[in-house]
């Protein structure tokens, strides 16, 4: 028992077993912010072509590390801690054998959203083609989200965006959905449903297939996916464990 | 008052164990003597800390720590303040009432890290205050 004031705390000089070295890596991690390291991933022969999501994140990351908030990439990077593409979804249509309208919907798993961060915007990108029936025409592409689906009769649906452009552009639509992230954020174990219409000019219903807009059976690099900015709530003290 | 402290073994400095091999460091001069506050190279492994494959993006990144003696007088590198001078002549006054002033980061930036999760999601995850930018002694 020592009298007098007490040394300042000096970390004990021994060498650390191989379970507390593996303690201190995973809180190296979590300081990182990093999860704990998943199992180690082997991407099936099919997802190892460079697929659209880690495409466009890698522009941002590069926009990220190199401070280039400018907006030039994206306006939103500059006020977001963390950003996150959502690939698990399935797609369901309903094109030609029905009545119409016709429209494309696609289910998104958000279990992997962390709690405690803000949403500052969300977006769903995919991918559209030249279409040439109606050929030269302009098109309406809005999106929806699906409240809540009802046996009976339609779905409750929310207006989330609208885009017009021409049966003949090609590239990635981006339509905005930040105005639905206030449901998920309550409850981010059930799906997000969005569903995505196409009308001609004249109002006529068009299949988003045929307008040129691809969903799942897209090449890998042109897969439409969902990424969503996060701004971190003020950082809470971080008990190590 | 600031309670009288034992004087500590000024050369004796706590080092992280050169045998980590996820934490490549470089001090320099080592434990070999006066080396005035300065930062020092200190690189994080992703792949020595196991997560190489899910990480895209950097492979691992230079955190660097700071490191080195404050003693008065300070010259212009140390980045020091008027309240770290004040108290380093205290100091040499009183060495066991008050310590010595601290050789600490003084300018701190951000990482991101571009990495898959278990769903094979894409994150893009950008952590402040990660790396030392200028080490100061206050």
């Amino acid at each position: 028992v020592r009298h007098g004031p007490r040394p300042p705390y000096v970390f004990p000089q021994r060498r650390l077993g191989v379970h507390e070295r593996r303690n201190m890596q995973r809180e190296i991690l979590a300081v990182l912010g990093l999860p704990e390291p998943p199992r180690p991933r082997v991407p099936p022969a099919a997802s190892r072509q460079p697929a659209s999501a880690p495409l466009f994140m890698l522009d941002l990351y590069h926009a990220m590390a190199n401070d280039d908030d400018s907006g030039s990439l994206h306006s939103h990077l500059g006020r977001s801690d963390l950003v996150m593409s959502f690939v698990n979804m399935v797609e369901r249509d309903r094109t030609l054998d029905y009545q119409e309208p016709h429209w494309k919907e696609f289910l998104f798993d958000l279990t992997q959203i962390p709690a405690g961060e803000a949403v500052t915007a969300a977006e769903f990108r995919i991918y559209k083609e030249p279409s040439t029936h109606p050929l030269n025409t302009t098109l309406h592409v809005s999106m929806f989200e699906v409240v809540q689906e009802h046996s009976n009769r339609g779905s409750d649906l929310f207006f989330l965006d609208l885009q017009t452009l021409r049966s003949g552009d090609e590239g990635w639509l981006v339509l905005d959905i930040t105005a639905a992230s206030d449901r998920w954020l309550l409850n981010h174990n059930k799906d997000l449903g969005l569903r995505l219409y196409v009308e001609t000019e004249d109002g006529h219903s068009m299949d988003p297939g045929l307008a040129g807009l691809l969903g799942q059976q897209a090449p890998q690099s042109r897969q439409p996916f969902l990424v969503t900015f996060f701004r971190a709530s003020p950082s809470p003290v971080r008990a190590p464990r | 008052a600031a309670r009288p402290l034992k004087r500590r073994q000024l050369n004796k400095t706590t080092q992280v164990q050169p045998s980590n091999k996820h934490l490549r460091i470089s001090d320099g001069h080592g434990a070999r003597g006066r080396d005035v506050c300065r930062r020092h190279e200190l690189y994080v492994s992703f792949r020595d800390l196991g997560w190489l494959d899910s990480v895209i993006a950097p492979k691992g990144y230079s955190a660097y720590y700071c490191a080195g003696e404050c003693n008065y007088p300070f010259t212009s590198c140390m980045n020091s303040t008027n309240h770290a001078t004040m108290q380093a002549l205290v100091h040499l006054m009183k060495p066991d009432v008050v310590p010595k002033v601290c050789c600490v980061p003084t300018e701190l930036s951000a990482i991101s890290v571009l990495y898959y999760d278990s769903s094979n999601n894409v994150i893009l995850r950008r952590e402040r205050n990660m790396v030392v930018q200028a080490c100061g002694c206050h």
